[in-house]
């Protein structure tokens, strides 16, 4: 049980901390709809 | 360590959206029949470098029918979009551009348009006229009378159908045909018209002037025949393409 823990916390440190309120980027495409979709 | 590639190019950008303008300016000006088309979404962008200052860019375009037939003077920026309670067109437009030296220009161009289907119209509005197909019978009868009637009251050239816009047929609360249709203005007044018609041509390409006519006709609950025509005047360089003669 102390393995798995183990593990599991380093894991959890392991990924990259994000500052709060970081909004991913929009996806390069499709684009802004200029008129309405059809 | 070796420079990042530069990062992929994204549909909003100020680049994309200028070789997407230089595209569908293309577009518009080398297609002969219908309406002149808008951007409504760049759909994907794709770049391949062949050297300095020489991108190859491949763009895949989303495009509106807008209002102005495509002889119209009328700049692109002022036309408006037809909505889509007005049964909608889209265009899809595949366009291999270059860009050479920081000038882009259009190598290859391939577009299908395709209007709405009237499912998604009757949905959103039940008793919205729908589009009819151009060789619709109560659609020609409409044009041929509509012209006519013109025709009759005319105090111009006599004019020519060049082709068939669109046409749309309600039938409720009223049974109602409206109809749009490009004209070419001929060599005879009316009057001469009314003499002998077969003699009267479109003006030659030097002289030519072209129009759009809109006509309704509300067959029930009484019949009633409305058309209006405008004429573009010369315009140095436009022809129409009849069709049968196009290139695609």
């Amino acid at each position: 049980p102390v393995t798995k823990r183990a593990v599991a916390e380093a894991a959890q440190h392991d990924k990259v901390p994000r500052p709060v309120g970081f909004v991913p980027p929009p996806p390069p495409c499709p684009g802004k709809i200029r008129h309405f979709d059809i | 360590a070796p420079a990042a590639p530069p990062a992929p190019l994204g549909c909003d950008d100020p680049e994309s959206e200028a070789a997407a303008e230089v595209a569908v300016n293309y577009i518009n000006g080398h297609s002969h029949h219908g309406y002149k088309f808008a951007l409504n979404r760049i759909e994907d962008v794709r770049v391949v470098p062949q050297g300095p200052n020489n991108d190859i860019i491949f763009l895949e375009l989303d495009l509106l029918e807008t209002k102005c037939p495509i002889l119209s003077p009328t700049p692109l920026a002022n036309c408006t979009v037809r909505s889509f309670t007005e049964h909608a067109v889209e265009g899809d437009c595949d366009v291999k551009l270059q860009k050479l030296d920081g000038k882009i220009s259009v190598l290859a161009s391939k577009c299908h348009s395709h209007a709405d289907s009237s499912e998604d119209i009757s949905k959103v509005c039940p008793d919205c006229p729908q589009l009819a197909s151009l060789n619709n019978t109560e659609v020609l009868e409409t044009v041929s009378a509509a012209l006519n009637d013109f025709n009759s009251k005319t105090t111009g050239p006599y004019l020519r159908l060049l082709e068939i816009g669109r046409g749309k047929i309600q039938y409720h609360p009223a049974h109602v045909v409206a109809v749009e249709f490009a004209v070419g203005a001929t060599n005879c007044s009316a009057e001469e018209a009314k003499v002998n018609v077969g003699a009267c041509q479109l003006l030659p390409e030097d002289q030519s002037n072209f129009g759009f006519c809109i006509g309704t006709m509300v067959k029930l609950p009484t019949q009633n025949l409305e058309v209006d025509c405008q004429l573009y005047g010369h315009q140095p360089g436009v022809t129409y393409v009849h069709a049968g003669q196009d290139t695609s």
